[in-house]
């Protein structure tokens, strides 16, 4: 789900 | 990554380690909120669950590990260490956030990007993230205690948030129109409640100084 956006954020 | 979400990130660890450091030299902790240190290890446990099963970047993975064990050495500290957790503010840090947890969480099951245990949680932990400062801001209103609040911990938490929404005024210009609502939302909340933050903090370090200013 880190493909999300927003979702490669600390 | 852009140059405003490397920044944000280093504010926002170096704000938890500035806090954990003024702990640990002074060993006490009065004035801060260990109600809101705990929220804040909810944030990023929820929020990191992936730390172990998607691999990001070593960048990733390092300040997660960082900011889980920064976090959670504060509330060790005011928790169990037997000299910090004298110096606690027991009777007056009352705010009830475990009302906090129970309507974030609700939230989160409601608005979420997908109905799945990681999503709900990483929601979860944006929405909480957003009011975590609220026991701090009722026990710094109620005390005006800025003891081990330090005007550099003020300064990366307020940098924080400032570059972060550059960050994502940056992203939603470069990358697309990504509906990115979920941590804009809850990030201008935070960012409003942050503020309110300052301006008591500001009210009691003006305080302090007058306090200080020889009779």
């Amino acid at each position: 789900s880190s493909k999300l956006p927003g979702h490669d954020e600390l | 990554m852009n140059a405003f979400r490397f920044l944000g990130d280093m504010t926002h660890l170096f704000s938890v380690l500035v806090l954990l450091l003024k702990i640990y030299a002074t060993k006490t902790c009065s004035g801060v909120s260990r109600k809101t240190q705990e929220l804040y290890l909810l944030v990023f446990v929820a929020r990191y669950l992936d730390l172990f099963t998607d691999y990001i970047s070593l960048y990733n993975s390092v300040m997660k590990i960082v900011f889980i064990t920064s976090s959670a050495a504060i509330v060790w500290y005011m928790r169990r260490h037997p000299q910090v957790r004298r110096t606690y503010d027991k009777e007056q840090d009352t705010f009830r956030h475990s009302v906090l947890v129970a309507a974030t969480f609700v939230l989160a099951l409601i608005f979420n990007d997908r109905f799945t245990f990681r999503e709900i949680c990483w929601a979860f932990s944006i929405y909480l993230e957003a009011v975590a400062i609220l026991p701090q801001l009722v026990l710094l209103q109620r005390c005006r205690n800025v003891d081990n609040l330090t005007g550099q911990y003020v300064f990366f938490l307020g940098a924080y948030r400032a570059f972060y929404i550059l960050n994502w005024i940056y992203r939603y210009f470069t990358e697309g129109h990504h509906s990115r609502w979920i941590p804009w939302i809850a990030g201008l909340v935070q960012t409003g409640l942050y503020a309110d933050f300052f301006y008591y903090y500001f009210l009691s370090w003006k305080n302090n100084v007058k306090l200080e200013l020889p009779a």
